[in-house]
């Protein structure tokens, strides 16, 4: 859009403000970021001066200090994957998994997706290209006896990584997020602190209403962090930012793709340098 | 509630006459903002203003003694215009009817296929469940039990990894066991990914579908306008099935894919279960993406 290097003019803040609201950084992140940048910034600014500011600006909204993931030192550390239908926790458990294991780690999984069609067959295929085990019962179980399965089984061999895949459910189905709250509670009898990690993986071309998603996780589960999926597509996730400022989850990940090495820890400088591409 | 901002708006207003500009102006960025924050597309929501304010500006408006109503009538009207305009019934489909299902990973294919053969059998059709997702870890057997649960016959090669080749002989299987309908489930495949959309407009000319429906997570943000674009010029589009609707996403994305492709919304997705399928309503679309 801008030749680069010329100097900002109000018309171009209104390509700004098209570049940050189609990356879903929400009408109420950006208006008012845009309107304070229209009446503070110097007459003329320089184009590459103004980008840079934003950026900062931007990245300043990030959770500052940043851990990785937290490790139990007194037994298996217990990651619950959780968030709404079909935004990649079964794919991202794989690839979490696999992340440990070239750390060195022994992973054990756990198939809590009990209800939706062939979910345990669809981790199965994942754990067995893996070489790992994927604790399951039958069709229909409780969810909860198989995270408690696990874990027993987890705790019996000394594994280091237990990872939990639950279904996927929206969260304004208060039933659906009770039996979440139940497998964490049965984690934490059985182990204390466990959950040690409850991840929500988030699809980038969510809009706003993933902001919802994570404030409604969060209030029933505690949520440590989030997970951002597919964003090898065009979207850009840009509703991290909110989760993040207003939050205070961090994002932990991103998911780029639908093979097992597609995964990356995730960095608030790569990640607005996308934003505003 | 946009009702409520608007009327705030416009309260000084009442017996007083003409509306000022900065009525409308005011009007305009809450209407804009109620839109954005439903995950409407900027450019959508531009066009959409142009029109709101053109006919806010008219006699019913000015005339008005509650203009703040008078312009969510307007609001809400041209969105279910939009949309569509009057609620299309679902006819039972006459003929041999192929329907192929594409969209993007996670979306809600495979579900909403085994929706569409309750629906068909539901109307007296005798469908078959095919899948062509030759990707996905245990997507065969997905949809496997989605047609057991259903009580229709299924397709597929399982050690098949040409998704084209299963189209064809999917075909043949139909003719052998008597259906009227074929469903064909895709793999899940971004727009942007060159070698996976030259693959599915490969299927497309193999099967020769009536309908090619693309399935929409109703949570989808600003990228709606992209991926919808994509699939519509790649494989043509001839319907939209917008899914999860049972979740609290405003809903946004079957504006903009409607505006950016023309093509109707068919079906909604409002439930995990296979009889959670129901018909279009613009004006319930319209109220819910208005807050
Ligand atoms: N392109 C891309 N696709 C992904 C990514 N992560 C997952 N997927 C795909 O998204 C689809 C859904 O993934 P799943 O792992 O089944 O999602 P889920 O959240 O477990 O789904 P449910 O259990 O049904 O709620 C699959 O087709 C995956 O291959 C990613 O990072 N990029
Ligand atoms: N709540 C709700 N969940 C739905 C709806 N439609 C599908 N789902 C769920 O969304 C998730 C993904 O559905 P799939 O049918 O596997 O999606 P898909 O598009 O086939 O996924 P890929 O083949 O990986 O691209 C599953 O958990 C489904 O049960 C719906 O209308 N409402
Ligand atoms: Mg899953
Ligand atoms: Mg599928």
């Amino acid at each position: 859009i801008f030749s680069g290097g010329g100097k900002i003019a109000p018309e171009d803040l209104d390509s700004i403000e098209e570049i940050l609201l189609s990356a879903d950084l929400g009408p109420s992140t950006v208006i008012p970021l845009i309107d304070h940048l229209r009446d503070n910034s110097p007459k003329g600014i320089e184009y590459n001066e103004l980008l840079s500011y934003l950026e900062k600006e931007i990245e300043s909204l990030f959770q500052q200090d940043r851990k990785s993931l937290i490790q139990n030192s007194a037994g298996p550390t217990v990651i619950m994957m959780v968030g709404v239908n079909g935004t990649g926790k079964t794919t991202t458990v794989a690839k979490l998994a696999q992340y440990y294991k070239q750390q060195g780690k022994s992973v054990m999984l756990a198939s809590c997706d009990t209800f939706r069609a062939a979910a345990t067959d669809q981790l199965q295929v994942w754990a067995d290209r893996l070489g790992i085990e994927a604790i399951q019962q039958g069709a229909g179980a409780d969810p909860a006896a198989v995270a408690f399965d696990a874990l027993k089984a987890a705790l019996s061999r000394g594994t280091d990584v237990l990872i939990c895949d639950t279904a996927g459910r929206l969260h304004n189905k208060s039933n659906l997020m009770e039996e979440l709250k139940k497998i964490s509670r049965v984690l934490g009898k059985e182990l204390e602190g466990a959950p040690h990690e409850t991840l929500l993986v988030l699809d980038a071309v969510t809009g706003q209403n993933g902001f919802i998603q994570a404030e409604q996780f969060h209030k029933e589960l505690n949520l440590s962090g989030v997970i951002v999926s597919k964003l090898d597509g065009t979207a850009k996730a840009g509703v991290v930012v909110s989760i993040e400022k207003d939050l205070q989850i961090p994002v932990k990940f991103v998911g780029v793709g639908e093979s097992i090495d597609d995964f990356a820890l995730f960095s608030p400088k790569e990640f607005v340098k996308e934003l505003l591409e | 509630t946009l009702g409520q901002k608007l009327n705030k708006v416009f309260k000084d207003l009442r017996g007083y006459g003409k509306l000022s500009e900065k009525n409308i102006s005011d009007a305009l960025r809450e209407i804009r903002m109620a839109l954005l924050e439903a995950d409407v597309h900027f450019s959508v929501v531009k066009d959409f203003l142009s029109k709101v304010k053109e006919k806010s500006l008219g006699q019913e408006v000015l005339n008005s003694i509650t203009p703040g109503q008078q312009v969510v009538k307007i609001v809400h009207d041209e969105l279910v215009e939009l949309l569509g305009g009057e609620a299309v019934e679902l006819e039972r489909p006459k003929g041999f009817v192929k329907i192929l299902l594409v969209g993007l990973q996670g979306a809600g294919k495979t579900t909403t296929a085994g929706k569409l053969a309750s629906w068909l059998k539901r109307n007296k059709k005798r469908p078959l469940l095919v899948s062509c997702d030759t990707q996905r870890p245990a997507a065969r057997d997905q949809l496997r039990i989605l047609a057991e649960q259903v009580d229709v016959p299924f397709f597929t090669i399982n050690d098949e990894k040409d998704p084209k080749k299963i189209a064809a002989a999917a075909i043949d299987r139909a003719t052998e066991e008597g259906v009227d309908a074929i469903i064909v489930d895709t793999a899940g495949r971004l727009h942007v990914d060159e070698e996976l959309m030259d693959e599915v407009v490969q299927v497309r000319d193999l099967f020769q579908p009536n309908e090619i429906l693309f399935v929409a997570d109703a949570m989808t943000g600003q990228d709606a306008v992209q991926s919808a674009k994509a699939f519509n010029e790649s494989v043509g589009t001839t319907g939209i099935i917008l899914s999860k609707l049972d979740g609290d996403s405003r809903g946004g994305a079957a504006l903009s894919i409607r505006w950016i492709t023309g093509k109707p919304i068919k079906f909604c997705g409002i439930g995990e279960k296979l009889d959670q399928l129901e018909a279009f309503y613009p004006d319930r679309m319209a109220s819910r993406i208005l807050g």
